[in-house]
């Protein structure tokens, strides 16, 4: 059996250049904390 | 003839035990098929007295899938999956010798690899069969939450098979194997809102400007006002199609008032509409999990949210080993699965159960009234299907229900994040 979540979440802001934006990734979005293969167990944070 | 008889010596043999099984899932085949049978008939007297009299001018029932692939997958694809599940489902419910449970299950645990010591019953007797055991439950505080309160906590223990981004409506399954997002969780899914039709227009107009406390409070006056929509325990909605149910568990009140936190939370940042939030732009993500045989297989809520709506897809019980989502590309269109389709404080959040051959049925604690892998659900899909044909539309695929609670103004069923949703059971 498989469970598939498929979700809406921030994709994180790209600081102006205003703000001191010097290239980096985007900010304050979506982040994943797994990997592929990795085993997971109930209640583990899989991204914030 | 006397003589032999009188002479030859009697030998008592017990049956062998595979003889003995094979005799059982021989007789349960031949009982499902005789159900199927029946089904049939009263199939073609209920089509007869609808104004189909000759079988040949009645619409062809729904198509079994025969998936592209390998001639393993081809070979697969011929086999009678539901029924083998369902035999499995009946011959993991016999009873096992009282003093054969523990090594039996110990066996088990040893090959699939059980924790038995987080295991809530210590004693294994208490296991009457391998299907008990399989939908064991733990020790409480065996799992505990990631404190992280924006966290996305894991729903069940198992492997991750795939995450990532949703572009352009295409889920990747394995590298190079993608699905569509509507093929996996029926159509317009990110643009539904949940609410039966009779709906007043201002009451949606209330909804569209008013921050969160405004909107339960028109929920409230508008459920006073137009109680008989959400208090009938099952309706129709004839614009969607969709079976209006209440959930048969109501939402803890911790849970509602949880959800309803985590919401007002974010209603500051974004607003309740979907997609309309120009400050905080969003993306879709996915992540795949995969339980193996020894895993524990109850699924818990992976964040607060409100469970809307639930379509449950008939499809064909497929295995999802790891081996066959490389070999079968859209395996999880394919299979029989339940969407379970609602919101948390970013938007749009679902969550699909995906079955399998052994482990056949999906259960959902809050939705009594939903079978799956159920003879039932095949003639209603069937049935489905023959009159989508009858208008000329092309069968969706899906048959949906809609949570409404009285108690609830939310507008679904709440769920906190590690809250027991479900589980899936052997066959």
């Amino acid at each position: 059996s498989s469970i598939v979540i498929v979700f809406e979440a921030p994709k994180g802001q790209r600081p102006t250049f205003d703000q001191g934006y010097q290239g980096e990734d985007l900010k304050g979005g979506w982040q994943w904390s797994i990997k592929k293969g990795m085993k997971v167990k109930v209640g583990e944070a899989l991204g914030r | 003839l006397r003589e032999a008889l009188g002479k030859t010596k009697i030998v008592w043999k017990p049956i062998p035990v595979g003889l003995g099984i094979g005799f059982l899932g021989l007789l349960q085949l031949y009982k499902v098929h005789q159900r199927e049978k029946a089904a049939a008939e009263e199939e073609d007297r209920r089509s007869a007295a609808s104004g189909y009299g000759d079988k040949d001018e009645r619409p062809r029932k729904r198509k079994r899938i025969r998936p592209s692939g390998p001639w393993t997958v081809q070979l697969m694809s011929y086999l009678p999956l539901k029924n083998i599940s369902r035999v499995w489902g009946w011959f993991n419910e016999l009873k096992i010798p009282y003093y054969l449970r523990v090594p039996g299950f110990k066996l088990y645990s040893w090959i699939f690899g059980v924790n038995l010591s987080e295991v809530a019953e210590p004693d294994l007797h208490v296991y009457p069969n391998l299907a008990s055991f399989f939908y064991r439950t733990l020790k409480p505080g065996a799992r505990p939450l990631s404190p992280d309160p924006s966290a996305l906590l894991s729903p069940a223990d198992g492997k991750v098979l795939a995450f990532g981004t949703i572009e352009h409506g295409e889920v990747e399954q394995i590298k190079g194997m993608t699905y569509s997002l509507e093929a996996l969780l029926g159509s317009s899914s990110p643009t539904f809102d949940g609410e039966p039709e009779d709906i007043s227009a201002s009451h949606k107009q209330v909804e569209k400007n008013t921050s969160l406390e405004e909107k339960i409070k028109a929920d409230e006056e508008f459920a006073n006002i137009n109680g008989i929509s959400y208090t009938l325990p099952r309706s129709h909605d004839s614009k969607s199609g969709a079976t209006i149910v209440d959930a048969s568990t109501k939402s803890k009140s911790s849970s509602i008032a949880e959800v309803r936190a985590d919401l007002a939370i974010a209603e500051g940042k974004r607003s309740w509409l979907f997609f309309s939030s120009p400050k905080a732009p969003t993306g879709l993500y996915y992540v795949v999990i995969y339980l193996a045989p020894g895993d524990y297989h109850r699924f818990h809520s992976p964040v607060s949210w409100v469970v809307k709506k639930r379509r449950h897809f008939a499809g064909e019980l497929y295995s999802v080993s790891p081996y066959l989502q490389r070999t079968l590309p859209g395996l999880f269109t394919l299979n029989e699965r339940v969407v379970l389709l609602g919101q948390w404080k970013h938007g749009f959040f679902s969550f699909t159960p995906v079955g399998a051959t052994n482990v056949g049925s999906i259960v959902i604690n809050f939705d009594k009234e939903l079978r799956t892998n159920s003879l039932l659900t095949d003639t209603e899909a069937d049935r489905a299907a023959e009159e989508a044909a009858a208008r000329g539309e092309p069968y969706c695929g899906y048959s949906e229900a809609v949570y409404q609670q009285a108690s609830t103004v939310l507008g679904g069923h709440a769920l906190r994040r590690g809250e027991e949703m479900g589980g899936f059971q052997l066959g």
